[in-house]
C-alpha cells in the first residue's frame, strides 16, 4: 500500500537548511497497524505528512496504492486525501468559528454527503468519542482533550482506508485514551490501515509493528 | 499562598450554561509541588487559569499572597501575573511571527530587562530545554514537542514564584519529559511553588500532593 524509498525532506530556513528526513525507506501493507516512535524533533510528523499526501518529499520515491505520488500536483494529492486518508493532526487544526459537529462533517462535504445526513453522522461519531453533549461547542468552548477528540472524530468521518494519527492522546487521560484506541482497533479489524505516532507507551504498544525514527533516519531493518 | 473557597466557574453557551467548576476549595502553601489530576473536561485548565489570574471565578473567594484577587480589575491581575506567575499553556500560545528566542524573552520585556540581556538569557533557557540549535526558528518551523518546550522556556523567563504547567509533556517523549521535570524540581528546591496538570503518571507522580478533580469538583479532603 505504502512504499517509500530514500525519502528526504529538507526545510529551508533563512541561510541554512534543516534535514528533517535523511533517506527513509518505509513499506506498509494494507491493513497493518503501525506505530512510529522516536524522540521529539526526530521527523515523525514530517514523515506522517508525506505519507498522508499533505506535503511532498524533497527527494526519493513514494508509491501509494501503486501510484507514484512524488510526481503528482496539489489537486491530485487533495483528491487522494479526500478519498483514502483520515489525518489526526498533532495540532488539531479545527475551524475556530464553527461548532464541533460541523468540524466533524467537513470531510463529508468533500465527498458530497447530503446535509441532513452529515449532521446525523457527525453527532454519532462525536458520541463515540464521548462528546455527545458538546456537539454545538466552538473549539474555544472546549477543553484541550475535547478539541483533540473532535479532531479524531473528523478524521474518521469518511471511514477512510488509511488513518494517520499524530499523537492522538497527548491531551487525554488514560480512560479516554483507551476509548480512542478501541475505536482505532475496531477500524483495524475492519481492514483499515492505521499509522500512529505516540510517545505514550500504552498507545505505541497497540501497533503490531514499530518503526523507530531518530534524527530523520529509520533505525533498524524495516 | 493560594486559598480558594467555594469557587465556581460557569461558562455561558448560547441558551445554556456549562458549570466547569462547582464549588472548589483549594489551599496551597508557598513552596509546594502540587499535581492536579482528573479526566478530560473535568475543569483542570479552568482551575489553573483562575489560580494563574488569567480568568476570574464566577463566584467564591480567592486569596493569593493574602490579597483577595476576586475583587481586582484586569490591570491589577496583569501586574500580579507579570511579577509572580509563569504559565505553561496547554495550547502553547506562542507568537507565530517571531523566533523562539523572542517568544521566550517576552516576559522579560514586561519586567524591563535590557534588550541584549534578554536575548542572552532567552538562549540560555532554550539551551536548558534542548533547543539551543532552534533559537531562530518560528513556531511553524518547529515540531510539536519543540513548540511545547519554547512555551515552557517562556514561562521560566522571569524566574516566577509560582509556575503553573498545564499538560507540559503532552508532546514530549519520556527523555525530554524527564528533562522538563528536572528543571521544575530544581526550581522547586529553590523554593518556587509548582502546580502541574498531567494525565501522564510519571509526571503527576512528581507532585508531592495531588488534587483530584472530577466534574468540576475536588474529590476527597483537600
Ligand atoms: N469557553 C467555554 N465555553 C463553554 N464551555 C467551556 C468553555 N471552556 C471550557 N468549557 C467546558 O468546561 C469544561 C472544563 O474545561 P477544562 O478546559 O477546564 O477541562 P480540562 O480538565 O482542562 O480538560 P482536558 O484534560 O481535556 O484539557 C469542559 O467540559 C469544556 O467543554
Ligand atoms: N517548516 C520548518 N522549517 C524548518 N524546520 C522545520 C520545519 N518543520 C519542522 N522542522 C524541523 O524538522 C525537525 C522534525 O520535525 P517534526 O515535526 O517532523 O518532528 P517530530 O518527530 O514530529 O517531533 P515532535 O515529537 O516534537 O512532534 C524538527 O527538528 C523541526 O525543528
Ligand atoms: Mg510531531
Ligand atoms: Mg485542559
Amino acid at each position: 500500500l505504502i512504499k517509500m524509498r530514500d525519502v528526504t525532506k529538507v526545510y529551508p530556513l533563512g541561510q541554512t537548511e534543516v534535514h528533517a528526513l535523511r533517506g527513509v525507506n518505509v513499506s506498509i501493507k494494507k491493513g497493518e497497524f503501525i506505530s512510529i516512535i522516536g524522540p521529539s524533533g526526530s521527523g515523525k510528523s514530517t514523515l506522517m505528512h508525506i505519507i498522508g499526501c499533505l506535503d511532498v518529499a524533497t527527494s526519493g520515491t513514494y508509491f501509494l496504492r501503486g501510484k507514484d505520488v512524488s510526481k503528482m500536483d496539489g489537486n491530485q494529492l487533495a483528491d487522494i486525501r479526500k478519498e483514502f486518508i483520515g489525518f489526526i493532526f498533532q495540532d488539531f487544526y479545527l475551524l475556530p468559528d464553527v461548532p464541533a459537529w460541523y468540524n466533524v462533517s467537513l470531510p463529508m462535504i468533500y465527498n458530497r454527503v447530503a446535509p441532513k445526513e452529515r449532521k446525523k453522522k457527525a453527532v454519532v461519531i462525536l458520541e463515540s468519542v464521548g462528546l455527545g453533549d458538546r456537539v454545538n461547542h466552538l473549539p474555544n468552548q472546549l477543553s484541550g482533550g475535547e478539541r483533540q477528540r473532535v479532531a479524531i472524530a473528523r478524521a474518521l468521518a469518511n471511514e477512510p482506508e488509511i488513518i494517520i494519527a499524530d499523537e492522538p492522546t497527548g491531551n487525554l487521560d488514560s480512560v479516554r485514551g483507551e476509548e480512542i484506541l478501541e475505536i482505532l482497533s475496531d477500524l483495524h479489524e475492519k481492514g483499515k490501515t492505521i499509522i500512529i505516532v505516540s510517545h505514550e507507551k500504552y498507545v505505541a504498544e497497540r501497533g503490531k509493528r514499530k518503526i523507530y525514527l531518530k534524527d530523520g533516519r529509520v533505525e533498524g531493518k524495516n
